[in-house]
């Protein structure tokens, strides 16, 4: 089964 | 003071009417460098970044930098108002909670003026880190968009593979399966009808349909998309926008749970 990534736990805060 | 003179206004259009559908809220920002656009959609599931760069606008005065809040909805509602072959200027002052965007037609008989409130929106910037990425494909936007709406129709989720065979689009749901399969193809008589694919190595990732569907609102912008793919990374759907800039909408994979 497979859950939706999450764009911010790629990218961080600048 | 701002100003901002876009000669061919139509490519402003179909940028609102390509992102508006992702996100509601956002701040475009205005430096020397261009007019520009960070945003995710309301689950952060994905992220917008506009780039019109000031050297495609005829007219670009930006004193200093200036971020201006707007609903996406409501300046599609103003754009909506300028004919497609219009001259578009965007103008704000210092300090004004106003924008105002000027219509004019290609023979200057009719000029017309919208002013849009701005709001307050409190947004992040994310840091998008440069990238090698494993697969990098180059195809004609409509076969895109056309791939996204079939698998759509099957399924909810889109498995995106590269290998020396080419880009294998695949989808499952209850009514059965379906695979995609789009091989290089550069014998062509137009460059943008060709499929380029760049491989390092292979990748395969899964992505919520829905949110590729959504991307492909930006097809009316360019006659290629290129989508980019690394194993751990978001993918990048990215459209240009004539020679002045990009839009390029980065999705989070579906992981295993």
């Amino acid at each position: 089964d497979t859950k939706q990534g999450n764009i911010l736990s790629f990218f961080k805060k600048v | 003071m701002l100003e901002l003179r876009l000669v061919q206004g139509s490519l402003l259009k179909k940028v609102l009417e390509a992102i508006k559908e992702l996100v509601t809220d956002a701040n475009f920002d205005c430096s020397a460098t261009g007019f520009s656009l960070q945003a995710m959609d309301s689950s952060h599931v994905a992220l917008v970044a506009l780039l019109l760069r000031s050297e495609g606008f005829e007219h670009y005065r930006c004193d200093r930098n200036l971020s201006m809040g707007m609903n996406l909805n409501n300046v599609s509602k103003m754009l909506r108002c300028a004919g497609n072959d219009d001259i578009i200027t965007l103008k704000a002052d210092d300090g004004s909670d106003t924008v105002t965007f000027m219509f004019e037609s290609p023979n200057q008989d009719k000029i017309a003026d919208f002013e849009m409130k701005l709001m307050d929106i409190d947004s992040e910037h994310l840091g998008i880190p440069e990238a090698e990425y494993h697969a990098i494909v180059k195809m004609p936007s409509a076969e895109f968009a056309r791939i996204c709406k079939d698998l759509s129709s099957i399924g909810d989720t889109v498995v995106i593979s590269v290998t020396k065979e080419g880009v294998k689009f695949s989808t499952r749901g209850d009514i059965g399966n379906a695979n995609i399969v789009c091989r290089q193809n550069t014998t062509v008589d137009k460059p943008e009808e060709a499929t380029i694919i760049e491989m390092q190595e292979p990748v395969s990732l899964t992505f919520a349909l829905r949110y590729m569907n959504s991307f492909t609102k930006a097809t009316p912008l360019s006659n290629t998309v290129t989508i980019s793919l690394s194993s751990e990374l978001p993918v990048v759907v990215e459209y240009k926008v004539a020679d002045m800039g990009y839009i390029r909408f980065y999705l989070a994979p579906k992981i295993e749970d």
